[in-house]
């Protein structure tokens, strides 16, 4: 089995990655 | 009966196909919707993107894998943009949840973070297939000419000229908002990232220079600890 790490908090999204408020 | 590789395959890329609905090849409603609610509705510059980049795609495919083979390159792109789409619904979902906002002008007008979240898909789609090639032997000619491995990451990034740090930006999201994503799609793409993160992300030009020039410009006044040697 393969289980993927998240590393992301649960503050953070696709928005923050790309500089976007 | 007994699981074969080419039946195990021939089931991943069913699967694929199944899980995408037959009308993705346009935005859902609800996709519509995040866009008209943008200060700048993106609607147009996604699709005429979506126009050059499937050019250069089939384009580029012809010549990696042969010129006979640019129909099959146009049916992994088309396959590829109805996950695009699938997956930026869900996440601009996920967004919505977690920022109670609708407007998301800033990120849909992206052109970096479109191209990021298709070339994500394509790989995704690209990998099933040539995991498939291979199993199946179709490219297993024991030679040198060995077509399947031309078309695997990081051959996306160089078709669309996208730098690796963006590419790596959209993987953990894209796994999140896909959860139908095979055990063995997950470990590839955990593969790219590390190929990223490892190699492909610090060679010249790279924007992470740029970036962590940024940062440490803007946090000089940080005590940062000295490396180990």
């Amino acid at each position: 089995s393969h289980d993927y790490h998240f590393g992301l908090e649960d503050h953070e999204g696709i928005s923050e990655l790309f500089d976007c408020d | 009966p007994p699981q074969t590789p080419i039946r195990a395959a021939m089931t991943s890329i069913q699967q694929l196909r199944g899980e995408l609905p037959s009308s993705g090849d346009q935005p859902s409603t609800n996709l519509a919707t995040y866009f008209k609610n943008c200060t700048v509705d993106p609607s147009q510059a996604v699709q005429k993107r979506l126009e050059m980049l499937g050019q250069l795609f089939s384009q580029k495919f012809g010549e990696a894998v042969g010129p006979r083979c640019v129909a099959y390159g146009r049916q992994r792109f088309a396959l590829g943009v109805r996950l695009y789409y699938k997956v930026m619904e869900e996440m601009l979902n996920s967004e919505e949840k977690r920022l109670s906002v609708q407007n998301f002008s800033k990120l849909l007008n992206d052109s970096t973070f479109h191209t990021s979240l298709l070339a994500c898909a394509l790989e995704v789609v690209m990998a099933t297939y040539e995991e498939s090639s291979f199993k199946n032997g179709r490219y297993s000619n024991g030679g040198s000419d060995h077509a399947g491995v031309d078309v695997c990451f990081p051959w996306i990034l160089n078709v669309f000229s996208l730098a690796a740090f963006d590419f790596y930006k959209v993987i953990e999201s894209f796994i999140k908002a896909e959860p139908t994503l095979s055990k063995d799609i997950i470990k590839h793409l955990e593969t790219c990232e590390n190929l990223i993160m490892e190699r492909i992300a610090w060679r010249t030009g790279s924007p992470l220079f740029e970036l962590l020039k940024q940062e440490q410009e803007s946090g000089a006044a940080e005590q940062v600890e000295a490396p180990a040697s």
